[in-house]
């Protein structure tokens, strides 16, 4: 009894081959190749004294506790049980070859020499992915989801959103940190619409640029967990935007969409040791931001281009009817623009249009501004008009007059849109008390 | 001023005192300028060069508002900021009195109202103010029965041809070679006494445009032989127009 050396292939011989094998022999050998393979052999060579049911002399084949045959005879004869060319397959990575040779190989006196056998074996590779190739029921592939077979070996691998575990064959879900940075998408329970495993603690995350807000859609079968009494004890599914929750759900009935106001949004699927839920699913999209309608403070204020909705990165301009400036607080702006910032709010806040004030008028020396509407009324449109001291001073205006407008741009003009105010000059040769002669 | 009368208030509101080298008189042009005598400013035998016409401008006194020189005096007097001298007028020349014109820029502006307003020049076109017995007015501060006067006093004299001028000059100047310009003329009388003197140099020699109705300076009181001995001689302003616009216009 000779265990052989495990090797990837190899020969065995009868006792003595290609010589007669002896009498009263009895050789074993055990073929052991590596794991992941399995053991092939087939006869190069079979001359053994046939008999009826190789009572005489025989090759017993063993493999994986059964027995494989038992052969003896010579190639053609009548008796016996020739190998021939079978190939002799073990389920697992070894075989047992055993040689028995009775007292005599004598014919009706005649001493037969029977040569024996010449044996090859060599290592096939095991698909151990193949559960018909399981030896035993215990040593069939453990994995749990997927195996994939190599020369001398296998390995497991799993499902989508499945993690191999350490024992290189189960899958256990991992939803702790998923993280979705597409502008849309969807994202369900694990097996949905199948039920959902136990003892989940999913964490899906959905982040996208600053200015876009996503919106939650949820689709059809919505199940999770649910009590008539108690709100969501068991299983529960948690929207947060931003750090705060903003919706929990459970039961049968599917939330309404949900404008999330956030670029950034965690759902949190926490489930208990049992259920038989199918799950939900969500189609999640985004879209710019928004932004309050911007609305005038006053009547004067105008708002160019006024559209019906304002997202991120929009802006508007605003400005004033003739004869109003823009101001903020007490400061004059020249112009304003406001933008819609990541956030949904503008990075302006809207100001407020005040009618043009042109202040004091200039005071004309040697004469004097009255005003023609109302008194002290130094705002757009008031109307002054100048005068001189007569009858010592006369007025000289330019071309547009002695009566001077507020004009939007907040100084005096007259009519001819000019802001140099008139000259008195001085009358000469007008005494106001001429000498006058009397007497004559 | 000799036969005159006594100016009322506003009568000649556009005469000036001046106190430069004694007393002289003025008019007040625009609202910020005299016309006035180059000789009282640089009278004859005194060259400009003894004292600078800044130094001039800085003493100088102008007052304008009234008819009493006391009161004339309290109002306060009216800084002189330059002093303009026609280039003709020639100070080493005793008896010529050629370009026997000035002008004086005040510093500051003055307010016109009824005792102060300027004399209007006269237009270019307009010779007739000039022609024989053109009747015009010249108010003074001067001399009046040999005494400097108080008050404004005033006269009207007719302007007389340039003939009888040159006729009487001619009677009167003996070996003095006292020169009569074209850019002179004269008015007065030779036997009505009444007459501009001393004090009234500068002082102008008023006409009334009945056209325009302004009165108008067309001379200034400028030479005489005596006081109300014969005629007296005054600048013709309308001969200097040019320079006078020249200057004012410039400023």
């Amino acid at each position: 009894s000779s265990p052989v050396p495990s090797r990837l292939f190899g020969e065995i011989r009868s006792p003595g081959y290609p010589k007669p094998y002896p009498n009263n022999n009895i050789s074993t050998w055990d073929i052991r190749v590596p794991k992941g393979y399995v053991v092939k052999l087939t006869f190069r060579y079979f001359d053994l004294e046939p008999s009826e049911s190789c009572f005489y002399d025989y090759v017993k084949i063993k493999a994986d506790k059964k027995n494989l045959g038992r052969y003896c005879g010579q190639l053609g004869s009548t008796t016996g049980n020739h190998p021939g060319r079978k190939e002799f397959v073990s389920k697992g990575n070894r075989m047992h070859l055993a040689f028995h040779s009775d007292f005599s190989n004598d014919d009706n006196g005649t001493v037969i020499p029977y040569r024996g056998f010449l044996a090859y074996y060599q290592a096939v590779d095991l698909d151990e992915c193949d559960p018909n190739n399981a030896a035993e029921e215990d040593e069939r592939p453990q994995c749990q989801h997927f195996c994939h077979n190599y020369v001398g070996g296998y390995f497991c691998s799993c499902r989508t959103g499945y993690q191999l575990q350490s024992d290189h064959h189960s899958c256990k879900v991992e939803c702790s940190s998923e993280l979705y940075t597409e502008a849309s998408g969807y994202l369900s329970s694990p097996e949905y619409p199948q039920p959902y495993p136990e003892d989940l603690q999913c964490n899906y995350s959905i982040r996208l640029p600053k200015g876009l807000s996503i919106v939650l859609s949820f689709l059809e079968p919505f199940e999770i967990d649910d009590h008539q009494q108690v709100y969501c004890p068991y299983d529960q599914l948690k929207i947060q935007a931003r750090g705060r929750t903003i919706g929990e759900f459970c039961g049968k009935k599917s939330p309404d969409s949900i404008e999330t106001n956030s670029n950034e949004v965690d759902i949190l699927f926490l489930t208990d040791e049992s259920g038989f839920s199918r799950g939900w699913k969500i189609h999640y999209t985004s879209e710019k931001i928004k932004c309050p309608q911007p609305v005038p403070r006053d009547q004067f204020t105008i708002i160019r281009d006024l559209q019906p909705v304002y997202e991120f990165q929009d802006y508007f301009i605003a400005s004033c009817k003739t004869g109003y400036k823009l101001m903020e607080g007490n400061q004059t702006l020249l112009s304003f623009t406001a933008v819609c910032q990541a956030d949904g709010t503008w990075h302006q806040s809207m100001p407020h249009c005040e009618i043009v004030n042109c202040g004091n008028p200039a005071d004309l020396t040697n004469g004097a501004f009255s005003y023609t509407n109302k008194p002290a009324d130094n705002t757009y449109q008031s109307v002054i008009t100048y005068r001189c001291n007569e009858p010592y001073y006369h007025i000289v205006t330019g071309a547009g007059g002695d009566r001077f407008t507020c004009s939007p741009e907040g100084t005096w003009m007259d009519g001819n849109g000019q802001v140099k105010i008139p000259a008195c000059l001085p009358v000469c040769g007008k005494p106001v008390n001429p000498v006058i002669s009397v007497q004559r | 001023i000799l036969g005159g009368k006594s100016a009322g208030r506003g009568n000649f509101p556009w005469q000036a005192l001046t106190t430069i080298h004694g007393r002289g008189g003025g008019a007040l042009l625009g609202d910020r300028w005299i016309l006035t005598a180059a000789h009282i400013i640089i009278p004859k035998g005194q060259g400009e060069n003894e004292v600078g016409l800044d130094q001039l401008a800085e003493d100088a006194n102008v007052f304008l508002g009234h008819t009493s020189v006391e009161e004339l005096h309290k109002m306060g007097n009216h800084p002189v900021r330059r002093i303009f001298i026609h280039p003709d007028y020639n100070p080493e020349d005793e008896y010529n009195f050629n370009g026997d014109i000035a002008l004086l820029e005040l510093k500051y502006p003055v307010t016109l109202g009824p005792t102060v307003l300027p004399i209007c020049l006269p237009d270019t076109s307009n010779t007739t103010f000039y022609e024989d017995g053109h009747i015009g007015y010249v108010s003074g501060f001067g001399v009046e029965k040999n005494f400097l006067s108080n008050d404004l006093k005033y006269v009207s004299l007719p302007a007389v041809a340039r003939e009888k001028c040159q006729s009487w000059l001619d009677s009167k100047r003996g070996d003095i070679p006292i020169v009569f310009s074209e850019n002179m003329f004269c008015a007065g009388f030779l036997t009505v006494k009444q007459d501009t003197c001393q004090g009234d140099s500068g002082s102008v020699f008023t006409v009334l445009d009945t056209q325009s109705g302004r009165w108008v300076a067309t001379g200034i009181v400028s030479w005489g032989i005596g006081c109300a001995e014969g005629y007296g001689f005054y600048t013709k302003v309308l001969n200097y127009l040019d320079w006078i616009k020249g200057i004012v216009r410039e400023d």
